[in-house]
């Protein structure tokens, strides 16, 4: 399995939390 | 990560008591700062870090980002991708191989990672992947002229010498904005067409330089 940089690692680890933050706000149905 | 008021109280509350100054945490704060108080509608921003290669040539790499897309200013609406099936079916394998490094191989895949990826999430996505080797791209022209780099407008993006630019216009930014600062280049992009703030320099000015 491939490393990630840390600066990299951290940085995708907030893009894939803000990103399901914005789906779930979109999302019409209550989760 | 933390909300602050101005940006001044993330500068204040990011201020580290050790000479650490640029890790992580007060990156993503500053930039977050940066973005959420802002009056224009941007799109992401990223903090190209300066450092040298084995050669000695100076080289601007990924420091750290921070993306907030177009939905959430409250515009209500969505920006939808222009790209294929095809395109999106990629887009969404390598944010599942993404997902699987960060999560582990046998983590459950979501939702958040099978759902469409934007243009501008891509865009910000490759981002990671790309360095400026002395003054190249529009990073490395702000840093290597110590002066700031503001194109606005589809067209001038997409005529412009720099690749990252003609890149952002493909992927729909109409504004792409480079500013030097301690240790790297401040970049902003938005969907939007924004022109030329002092504001934005000073706020850049308060929030990244460091000493």
């Amino acid at each position: 399995q491939a490393e990630l940089p840390i600066a990299r690692r951290h940085s995708l680890q907030r893009f894939f939390e803000k990103r399901r933050d914005r789906l779930v706000s979109k999302s019409p149905y209550p989760t | 990560s933390a909300s602050f008021s101005t940006p001044a109280a993330a500068a204040a509350a990011a201020q580290p008591s050790d000479k650490t100054m640029l890790n992580q945490e007060t990156l993503q704060q500053r930039l977050q700062a940066l973005i959420e108080g802002a009056r224009e509608s941007w799109t992401y921003a990223i903090f190209w870090q300066s450092s040298y290669d084995y050669s000695g040539a100076s080289v601007l790499g990924w420091g750290d980002g921070y993306y907030i897309g177009e939905e959430d200013k409250g515009k209500g609406r969505m920006k939808n991708s222009a790209s294929s099936a095809a395109e999106q079916e990629h887009r969404k394998k390598v944010l599942r191989e993404l997902n699987s490094l960060i999560a582990g191989p046998s983590s459950v895949t979501d939702d958040a990672v099978d759902e469409e990826v934007t243009d501008t999430e891509w865009f910000f996505l490759v981002s990671m992947t790309q360095s400026f080797v002395n003054g190249s791209g529009l990073p490395g022209q702000a840093l290597f002229n110590g002066s700031p780099v503001w194109v606005a407008g589809s067209e001038r993006l997409g005529t412009s010498p720099c690749e990252r630019a003609r890149q952002g216009q493909v992927f729909g930014l109409q504004t792409l904005v480079c500013i030097p600062s301690a240790n790297g280049v401040v970049e902003l992009g938005s969907t939007e067409l924004i022109f030329q703030s002092s504001d934005l320099m000073n706020k850049v000015k308060v929030l990244f330089n460091f000493n």
